[in-house]
């Protein structure tokens, strides 16, 4: 099951 | 990461060597609005937080340091270098900024994905950004003539917005649960900022005359 993925964007 | 998020990226990139060429090949930084550099390096330390806590990846990294330091290397260049901060336009560079960011700080506290210290922070270095741009667009009306670099540098940072909204549709097609509202409304709001500006730029490039905004 996939994390919920941060930031992961700049 | 899809092409179109490296493209937004790399513009994004392209447009700060841009600034940082010319202020270190005409020692001069005239038509740069240091408000506008000033909140970006608030962005960028704001939104960074994560920087040590959270990996991503080497390249979110690296990215994330070379945009601290360049904003921080020019804020720096604008205000202390000897020779460089003689260009500054400081008379036309009133933008009452401060407001800006109170207003941005506000809307963080109501508006974020979780109430804690690095997502309230992530929240209003978005919407920083996403008006960071307004000191320069208004230091660009005022004096009217826009050197090559100066409007290439806008033009760049213009198109990392672009591709950044071409990289969410994307996403938004391709992965089943990304859904970033505040990043998706902000970015589409700072991209709107730039309409007026990409709209003059294309019709000086289209006619091979210098970048001219009305007053």
């Amino acid at each position: 099951e996939e994390e919920e993925d941060g930031h992961d964007e700049l | 990461m899809n092409i179109f998020r490296l493209a937004g990226d790399m513009t994004h990139l392209i447009s700060v060597l841009v600034l940082l060429l010319k202020i270190y090949a005409t020692k001069s930084c005239s038509g740069i609005s240091l408000k506008t550099q000033e909140l970006y390096a608030m962005v960028f330390l704001a939104r960074y937080l994560d920087l040590f806590s959270d990996f991503i990846s080497l390249y979110n990294t690296v990215m994330k340091l070379v945009f601290i330091g360049s904003s921080l290397a020019i804020v720096w260049c604008m205000r202390y270098h000897r020779v460089v901060r003689r260009s500054y336009d400081r008379e036309l560079d009133t933008f009452r900024y401060w407001i800006l960011v109170g207003a941005c700080f506000t809307l963080a506290l109501v508006l974020h994905e979780k109430f804690s210290f690095q997502e309230v922070f992530w929240a209003f270095s978005i919407y920083l950004e996403a008006v960071a741009i307004l000191p320069q667009l208004v230091l660009l009306q005022r004096s009217g003539n826009v050197d090559n670099l100066t409007g290439q540098y806008v033009f760049f940072l213009g198109a990392y917005r672009a591709f950044y909204i071409l990289n969410w549709i994307y996403r938004y097609l391709t992965e089943p649960r990304f859904t970033r509202w505040i990043s998706c409304v902000s970015g589409l709001v700072q991209t709107a900022l730039y309409a007026d500006f990409f709209y003059y730029y294309f019709i000086s490039w289209k006619n091979n005359a210098k970048l001219q905004l009305p007053a």
